[in-house]
C-alpha cells in the first residue's frame, strides 16, 4: 500500500539542500556567505544607498562550527515582517518584476534550515528600518513540517544613532573553513569588482582582516518596477493579473497592466482573439484567455520590451572594478543595448583586463555575474563559458591569435547578464542556461572588447619595436 | 515601502518552470514524455510487474498543440489521493527512503502546470488500482495560488477486466515536435536499453509507431524501503523521526529506527554522547541531540549501510538491453558492489557495448542513467562525462589506445548509478553531481570493462593476423 503525502516546501529543501547549494560542509560556508551578501547589497544599492557591509566568520565552540556575522547599512526589514522573512521558506520582498539579486525567497531560510540541522541554533536579526528610531530584534528558527518561523526570542530597544539604519544577521553553523576559504576569498575579490562603490570589511576565523575600499561612489541607476510584457505571458499570469486589476474593460485592461500595448495595438490584438474591447475582464472565460494568449504570439506588431527599467552597471564602473582589484595595464567595457528573451529584457555588459598585476595563464579567467552576483562554480556548465569557449577553439571562428593574443598570456574577461529573469539552471544560482538571445548578445560584447585589445596590443607593439631601433 | 509575501510551491514552480526544465516549447513536450513515462515505470517494475506502456502524441486542435496520452499496466492510484497526486505539488507516495525513478512530488505537476498555463486544459486521469474492479476517472487542474487541486470532473465505472489494473493519464499541452523528436526518439531508444523487459508502444504525431518488444521477461529485483543511517543524520531529521517513533528509550530508538546500529553499538555512541541509554527519546533537549549527532560522526565503529535494499539492473539485464538496441559485436556490463556517500548506499553500473550496427564516431556514445532514467541533458556538467573524459584526456591518465581503441570507433558506455538519493544537480533530472565517492566508482567500473574490451580487441586481432597468413 502506497504511502502518499504532501510535504511542505521547508521540508522539500531540507531534504533537497543540494539543489540549492548546502549539499556539504564546503559549500554550506560559502553559499551562507553569498545568501547574507547578497541580500545585503540588495538592501542598499537597490535603494541608492552606498553599501558599507561588514563580515566576520569567526569559531565558534567545537571544532568546524562557526559563527558568520553579516551587517549592513540597507534599508532594513520591517520587524512585522521579520519572522517570515526568516523563517518561511518562499516569503520575499523581491517577488516583484524588478531586477535584483533575490529572485526566488529562499536564500537565507536555506542558510536557516542548514545552521539549524548543523547546530540546532536559531537565526538572530537585529534590524532597523529607515525611518525608524529603534532596533528590533529576533531569535527565529524554522518549523520545518508547518513552514513557519519559530519565535524564539524579541524585543527592541532604542537606536543610539537617529539616522542609522541597516540589518545584522548572525548564523552558527558548520564548515570546512581549510577547504572553503580560497573560493571565499575569491567571492569577495570578485564582489569587489562588480560593486567597486561597495567598502566590504572581512574578518575571517584566521584572524586575517581583509578591506575592500570604496573605490568610487557612483552608484548604476537603480532598477524599477515593470510591467509584464505580452510576449511572457500565458494563462495562468493573465488569470493572475486580472485577479489584481482595477480596469473595468479587457482593452483598459491590456494597455494599462501590460508594457508595449498602447490603443491602437490592444484593439488589434483583441479583434484578432475575437474579443469585444468593452468586456469585464473578470468575465473572461478560460478559451478566451487562451485566444488572447495565441494573439500576443501571433501579432506581429508589438514592441520588444524597453530595458530602462534594468540597473545595469555600466563602463565606467566596470573599469573601476577591474582595475582597482586586478591593477592591469589595459583595460576596457561596453554595456550591450537592451535586448529581449522571452518577453523579459535583458542587457549584457562584458569588460576585459589585460597585463599588468594579472598573472599569465593558459587560458583566459572568466568572471562571470548575474544581477550583480558573483557565480563561481559550474563554469563549464555556464553560457558564458560555452561563449569564450567557441571563440577560442571553434575551427570556424576566429581565434584569439587574431586578436594579437597568444596564449599563456594574462587576460581576465568579465561578462554581466542583468534581466528581470535570469534563466539560472538551478537555485542556487551557479551558472546560466545557454539561451540562444543571450549566447549572441554576449559573443558580439566580447567580439568588441577584444577589437579594442587587439588595437592597444598592436599598438604596444609598434612602440616597443620603435623603441628598439 | 517593500512588498513582502509568502508564496505557494505551485506559484513558485510555475514562476520558475526552467529549473524543472519545461522553459521553452522542445523541452516542455520532451519533460512532460518523460515524467509521464518515468512515474508508468515506477509503477510496474518497483512492484514486480512487466511493464506494458503505450504512449501517444497526437496533434489536437491549433498548430503547435499537442494531446500526450501515457498508459500503463502499473498499480494504479487509489481515487481518494488522485487529485492531490496530479494537482498538488510536493505530493508524492515515494516520499519514503527507497530507491524509485521518483522523488520529488512535482514531476507531473509540472507537466499539469505548463499544460494548464499553455492551453488552459486540465489533466485527464482514468485508473484502476490493483484488486479494485472500477475505472476511477477525473480532470484536474491547479489551484496555483492555493497549491491545491481543482475537481472539474470526477466518476467511475466498472471495469471491463476484473484483471485490469493501471493507469492512463493524457495532458494537452504547446510543443514543438520538429525540434524535440530526435531527443524524444532518443529517450525511448535508451530507456528500452535500460528496462528490457519493458514493452513500449510510441506512436509519435506523424503517424510513425516505434514498438520496443520486451526483449526479457527477468526483472531487477525490487527496491525496499530502508531505515536512515546515522552518517545521513542531523538534528532535524532525528527531531523528525522522535516525533513519530514508539520506542521508548534512546537506545531502543537507536537500534530500531537506523540501520547499521545494534546493542553495542547503541551504548558506546550514547556513552559518547554523554546520554543515558534509558532516556525517553521524546524528552531529549536539542543541545543533547546534536551531541548525538556528533557522536554519529566521531564514532569510528558504525557499519556502513548495506546495499541490499537498493535495485540495481543487474550485469544479464544491461548486456540484454544494449544488444536488442545497439546490436554491437561485442558487449559487457558490471555491477559495483555497494559503496557510500554521505549515510546512503549507492551502486554503479556500467555496460559497454563495441562494434556491429554501432557507428563509428570521434567519441565513444555516453549513456547515463540514474535509478533507471535515462539522462539526456547538461552532459558536460554530469560526474559520468567528467570520468569519461578525464580518462580520455588527462596526460597523466591511462589513453584509450592502451585499451586498443582508437577514434574514430564504434563504441558506446553506459553508466548507471542507483541509490535512495541521488545527487541530481537541478529537480529537472539531467545531470549528476560531482561526488568523489561516486566518481571513483564509476572510474573502476568503466577501467573493468576497458580491459574485458582491450581482451576481445586483441583477440580478434590475433584471429585476423592468423587467417590472413
Ligand atoms: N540584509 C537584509 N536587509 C534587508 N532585507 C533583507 C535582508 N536580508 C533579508 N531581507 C529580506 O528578507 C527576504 C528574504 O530573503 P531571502 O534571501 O530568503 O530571499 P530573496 O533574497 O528575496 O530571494 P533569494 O532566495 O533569491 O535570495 C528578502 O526578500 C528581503 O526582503
Ligand atoms: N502512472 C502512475 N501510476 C501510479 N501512480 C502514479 C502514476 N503517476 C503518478 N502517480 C502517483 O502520483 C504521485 C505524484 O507523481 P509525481 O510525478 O508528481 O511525483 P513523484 O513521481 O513522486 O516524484 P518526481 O517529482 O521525482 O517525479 C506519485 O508519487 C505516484 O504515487
Ligand atoms: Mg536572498
Ligand atoms: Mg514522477
Amino acid at each position: 500500500v502506497a504511502e502518499f503525502k504532501g510535504i511542505s516546501p521547508a521540508q522539500f529543501f531540507y531534504k533537497n539542500k543540494q539543489l540549492a547549494g548546502f549539499q556539504n560542509r564546503v559549500r554550506a560556508l560559502y553559499q551562507t556567505i553569498r545568501e547574507l551578501v547578497e541580500n545585503a547589497l540588495d538592501a542598499t544599492d537597490t535603494h541608492m544607498i552606498l553599501p558599507t557591509i561588514k563580515v566576520d566568520i569567526t569559531p565558534d565552540g567545537e571544532d568546524g562550527v562557526f559563527r558568520i556575522t553579516v551587517e549592513d547599512n540597507g534599508i532594513g526589514i520591517p520587524p512585522e515582517h521579520i519572522p517570515n522573512a526568516f523563517g518561511r521558506v518562499l516569503y520575499s520582498s523581491k517577488y516583484v518584476l524588478r531586477q535584483t539579486r533575490g529572485t526566488f525567497g529562499l536564500g537565507v531560510k536555506m542558510a536557516v534550515l542548514y545552521a539549524q540541522s548543523e547546530t540546532g541554533s536559531p537565526v538572530e536579526v537585529y534590524s532597523t528600518p529607515i525611518g525608524r528610531k529603534r532596533v528590533f530584534h529576533y531569535k527565529i528558527k524554522i518549523d520545518i513540517e508547518k513552514n513557519v518561523p519559530i519565535i524564539l526570542e524579541e524585543g527592541s530597544y532604542p537606536s543610539g544613532d537617529a539616522r542609522w539604519h541597516g540589518t545584522r544577521v548572525s548564523i552558527r553553523l558548520t564548515g570546512d573553513w581549510g577547504r572553503a576559504k580560497n573560493k571565499i576569498y575569491e567571492y569577495f575579490k570578485r564582489t569587489a569588482i562588480i560593486v567597486p562603490y561597495s567598502e566590504i570589511v572581512f574578518s575571517d576565523p584566521e584572524g586575517n582582516i581583509f578591506y575592500f575600499e570604496r573605490a568610487t561612489t557612483k552608484l548604476p541607476r537603480p532598477p524599477r518596477v515593470t510591467k509584464p510584457h505580452p510576449h511572457g505571458a500565458d494563462i495562468e499570469l493573465i488569470n493572475d493579473m486580472i485577479k489584481n486589476t482595477k480596469a473595468r474593460t479587457i482593452k483598459d485592461f491590456l494597455i494599462k497592466e501590460f508594457q508595449s500595448i498602447g490603443e491602437v495595438t490592444a484593439r488589434k490584438i483583441l479583434e484578432l482573439a475575437g474579443i469585444k474591447p468593452s468586456t469585464p475582464p473578470k468575465s473572461l472565460k478560460t478559451h478566451q484567455i487562451e485566444r488572447l494568449v495565441r494573439a500576443f504570439r501571433s501579432f506581429k506588431g508589438i514592441r520588444p520590451p524597453r530595458g530602462d527599467h534594468l540597473s545595469p552597471i555600466g563602463e565606467d564602473i566596470i573599469k573601476i572594478g577591474l582595475k582597482a582589484i586586478l591593477k592591469p595595464e589595459y583595460v576596457d567595457a561596453v554595456t550591450r543595448r537592451p535586448a529581449v528573451h522571452e518577453g523579459h529584457a535583458f542587457i549584457v555588459e562584458a569588460g576585459i583586463a589585460y597585463g599588468g598585476a594579472i598573472k599569465s595563464s593558459d587560458t583566459p579567467l572568466l568572471l562571470r555575474y548575474a544581477n550583480k552576483i558573483p557565480l563561481l562554480y559550474d563554469e563549464t556548465a555556464d553560457v558564458s563559458y560555452k561563449v569564450l569557449w567557441k571563440i577560442s577553439t571553434s575551427k570556424d571562428r576566429l581565434d584569439w591569435s587574431q586578436y594579437e593574443v597568444s596564449f599563456p598570456a594574462p587576460i581576465a574577461v568579465l561578462v554581466h547578464i542583468c534581466s528581470t529573469k535570469i534563466p539560472y539552471k538551478g537555485v542556487g544560482k551557479e551558472s546560466i542556461a545557454d539561451v540562444p538571445e543571450i549566447e549572441r548578445e554576449i559573443e558580439a560584447a566580447l567580439r568588441h572588447l577584444l577589437r579594442g585589445l587587439k588595437r592597444y596590443l598592436l599598438k604596444k607593439k609598434k612602440e616597443m619595436e620603435e623603441s628598439s631601433r
